[in-house]
């Protein structure tokens, strides 16, 4: 009698088939497939679970996995369209298409919308705004006085709240994004338009045995 | 001054995702 050895093919907690997430996105099948090879190196850095950590996050974006950064965070969290603290395979095609060249702007000045709004109450506060800016001054070791930052908070507010009611909401947003397109650079990511040539060493079998 | 604010913040490292494709090759 023969004996067949079969390799089990297992896939990360979340996979979902590439032909599905590309019909949703802005990739396509070979593209979804070199973005599984790259999830997968993520998703096994530190916890090897299949699931990319907050830490593993950091870890590759930082290459340190303590660096809190608070933009960072917040791209995490959207990320986690779950909510549940980890980032999915399916989860992160769905996140990094809308970097995608050939999505949508509407989807970007969303997607920036919504990481903006710190506490998620549906309008881009001063107060939140105040905070970023805070943040990236801490980041960089610039130094500018607490006048100079009030300033610069007090300007974009009255440049953007174009109803003056205190707060920027999604529909002044979208205005004030269409006249300044260079606040979107962030929301492109060039290369994800042909993963497989800007990053042949992702392309491998598309069947891959995590073990 | 002519800053603006969300000039500023997308100076932010934290926005750079090619990290992500850089630290996996």
């Amino acid at each position: 009698m023969g004996c067949w050895l079969s390799k089990q093919v297992k896939h990360t907690p979340g996979y979902e088939e590439p032909a599905v997430l590309a019909a949703e996105t802005a990739f396509t099948v070979s593209e979804v497939e070199a973005l599984y090879e790259l999830f997968r190196k993520i998703s096994y850095s530190i916890f090897k679970d299949g699931l990319i950590h907050k830490e593993e996050f950091q870890l590759a974006l930082f290459k340190n996995s303590k660096k809190n950064n608070l933009f960072a965070d917040r791209i995490f969290d959207l990320f986690d369209l779950k909510r549940n603290g980890v980032i999915d395979f399916g989860e992160f095609v769905r996140s990094l298409s809308v970097f995608h060249p050939n999505t949508a702007q509407d989807e970007k000045i969303a997607f920036a919308f919504r990481l903006y709004d710190l506490r998620s109450t549906g309008f881009i506060e001063r107060e939140e705004l105040k905070e970023m800016v805070l943040a990236l001054l801490n980041e960089s070791e610039l130094c500018l006085s607490d006048d100079l930052v009030e300033t610069i908070v007090d300007q974009t507010c009255k440049l953007v709240d174009s109803n003056s009611d205190g707060k920027i909401d999604p529909i002044e947003w979208k205005e004030f994004v269409r006249k300044n397109p260079s606040l979107l650079k962030n929301m492109t990511l060039p290369y994800l338009k042909d993963i497989t040539m800007a990053f042949p060493s992702f392309v491998m079998s598309s069947e891959v045995d995590d073990e | 001054i002519n800053l603006n604010a969300f000039d500023i913040i997308s100076l932010s490292s934290g926005f750079d995702l090619s990290g992500l494709f850089e630290a996996s090759e």
